[in-house]
């Protein structure tokens, strides 16, 4: 009988290891490890045993049919939200050269008129990939500036107008509530939009990351995740969280500093680097 | 919270006198998915949960009339011992020369300005070298950051070095008359080979005599990964913990001072300036705890 008693308790110990490691949290784990022992294999198979783990781990990234970039009507807005220093910013510079590269006409927002320096960091990745930004001055509202920019893209005819927004803890309701104004002043002039609003998660971000997600969802609704920094050594495990129990699809993977370094979420390679 | 959960797990013992093996197994596993879902390291979390099984079984947790409350000062004590100790590592006059590093985001340019800040009101003469040349705009963020304090900020927009870069920002705080030099580098990555030999040169150069790692609070698992590599590159001396006003419970506090034996020194308690704390150990304990 393949079943009960087919792990022992030191493969159950290393299996639970190196699912704790990679951030999926104890109940995650103690979750996949049962899928795994009830699993119809040779448990003392390695490699039915690792194939076994990574069906299991591939199951909770059940939206891939929600998982493409949707753009609606023109400018499509994206918007990039997240906690204070996750990769904002270095994120919508990769992400618009991908946008470029496919030929369509980018415009940058710089909503983040708070931050040291903000509005110049901006200005500099909007310089390298030669494309427009519409940028406030510091202390400005944020809304207006994004007013100022949907403007702009309305009479540039720009394909995608991405936001930039400053970094926030999901626990100041006042700071949540001024990217809820961006939004409403996007929808005065069109109420299909945003095609997208990205959660930009820290792949080293441990259980907090579940609460960071579900804070911004519950104020604004999240479309994606942007999980950074996966060049690392954390395996952004909490995005098995994030998108089973909250329903929302990890899109792109941040892999460096570079304009480059920017994947689409592809569920297979996730799960087997995180079991390696 | 945990307290309740005791007091419901050990209310039925009350009149029975001892808490049996099993009551203590049954409160051990709470405390491990407290202490996980708070993003202790799991390695870490067994030793503390052996520790004060071992603590409870010879104690008079045991025969206490109220065992919850035992327990959870117990647990509450064991876990203060682990996060004090070491040096005291807060700011001496005789720390001239301080250098700040970390992975990226972590909020390092953000906190040069902080402990600049705390410096200054002492009465002492700050200088900030920004050692960064690698993030957009790095350079500008450390002296918008400088401006705003009224801090002096050494700079070479020329030299495309970060090490030659520190050298430099040593003889001016030197010429200056400075009481304090902070240097702010560049995000990287623990794995990034080339980048750990930059710090390991600039540290070189400036000779500090405090090095802080400075950490994100919200870090999982990884905190033992990069803080031990860091910790090796550059036997830093002590940990600034940021972004501790959002909701996470901080255990990479615990995780950081295990695996490195470093104490965490400062909080970092908002975006303001002003938004900096001395690091209290109990303070950081029931929050952990929840
Ligand atoms: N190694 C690595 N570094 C990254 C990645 N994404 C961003 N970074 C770095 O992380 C740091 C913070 O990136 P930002 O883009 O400024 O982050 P942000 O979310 O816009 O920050 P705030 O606006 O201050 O909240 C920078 O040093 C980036 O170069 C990634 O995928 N890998
Ligand atoms: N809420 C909060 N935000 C913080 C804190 N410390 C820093 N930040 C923010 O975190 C973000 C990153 O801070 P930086 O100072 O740019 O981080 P860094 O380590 O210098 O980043 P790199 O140089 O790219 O590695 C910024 O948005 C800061 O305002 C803190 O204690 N609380
Ligand atoms: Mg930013
Ligand atoms: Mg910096």
């Amino acid at each position: 009988l393949n079943g009960l008693n087919s792990l022992g308790t030191e493969e159950t110990e290393e299996l639970e290891e190196v699912l704790l490691q990679a951030d999926v949290g104890l109940e995650t784990a103690e979750k996949i490890i049962e899928e795994v022992k009830k699993a119809d294999i040779d448990h003392k198979n390695h490699n039915e045993m690792n194939a076994a783990l990574k069906k299991t781990l591939k199951e909770f990234f059940y939206l891939d049919d929600k998982r493409a970039l949707t753009l609606k009507e023109k400018p499509s807005v994206v918007l990039f939200v997240g906690v204070n220093g996750s990769g904002k910013t270095t994120s919508i510079a990769k992400f618009s050269k991908m946008l470029s590269e496919q030929g369509k006409k980018v415009m940058l927002a710089g909503c983040d008129t708070f931050r040291a320096a903000a509005i110049e960091q901006i200005s500099v990745w909007a310089g390298r990939l030669d494309i427009p930004v519409v940028k406030g001055f510091s202390g400005a509202d944020p809304a207006s500036v994004a007013y100022d920019a949907h403007e702009s893209a309305l009479s540039k005819n720009i394909d995608c107008l991405i936001i930039d927004t400053a970094g926030r803890q999901h626990t100041k309701d006042h700071l949540m509530e001024e990217l809820k104004k961006i939004i409403n002043t996007i929808r005065k002039k069109d109420t299909s939009q945003p095609s997208e609003v990205f959660l930009v998660l820290d792949s080293t971000t441990g259980q907090n990351g579940l609460s960071q997600a579900q804070k911004f969802n519950e104020f604004i609704g999240l479309t994606g995740v942007v999980l950074t920094k996966m060049d690392g050594t954390a395996k952004g495990g909490i995005a098995l969280r994030i998108e089973k129990t909250l329903g929302i699809p990890v899109k792109y993977i941040g892999l460096g500093e570079e304009f480059d370094d920017f994947c689409e979420f592809d569920p297979d390679s996730f799960c087997e680097a995180l079991i390696n | 919270d945990l307290t309740q959960k005791f007091q419901r797990l050990f209310k039925n013992l009350r009149g029975h006198g001892k808490l049996t093996e099993k009551n203590i197994e049954d409160a051990l596993r709470d405390v491990r998915l407290a202490l996980l879902e708070a993003d202790v390291n799991f390695k870490v979390v067994k030793q503390f949960i052996q520790k004060v099984k071992d603590g409870v079984l010879g104690s008079n947790v045991v025969t206490s009339v109220t065992p919850g409350q035992q327990f959870i000062k117990m647990l509450n004590n064991e876990m203060v011992s682990f996060l004090s100790g070491g040096e005291p590592e807060t700011i001496k006059s005789n720390d001239n020369i301080i250098l700040m590093t970390g992975l990226q985001g972590s909020g390092k340019t953000t906190t040069c300005g902080k402990l600049g800040l705390v410096l200054k009101r002492g009465g002492k003469k700050i200088l900030m070298a920004a050692c960064d040349i690698h993030r957009p705009a790095a350079i500008d963020q450390l002296e918008q950051v400088g401006k705003r304090l009224d801090i002096d900020v050494f700079a070479d927009r020329a030299l495309n070095d970060a090490v030659k870069i520190a050298e430099m920002a040593v003889r001016r705080f030197t010429d200056g008359g400075y009481d304090h030099l902070i240097v702010d580098t560049a995000g990287r990555l623990h794995v990034d080979s080339s980048m750990m030999e930059e710090i390991k040169k600039i540290k070189t150069v400036i000779s500090p005599s405090k090095i802080y790692f400075v950490a994100d609070s919200c870090t999982g698992q990884d905190a033992v990964v990069s803080a031990d590599s860091f910790h090796k590159a550059l036997d830093f001396t002590g940990v600034i913990l940021t972004k501790l006003d959002g909701d996470t419970r901080g255990g990479a506090a615990i995780s950081i001072k295990h695996v490195t034996g470093r104490p965490v020194v400062y909080v970092g308690v908002g975006e303001k300036s002003q938004d900096f704390e001395v690091f209290y150990p109990d303070r950081m304990v029931s929050r952990i705890l929840g």
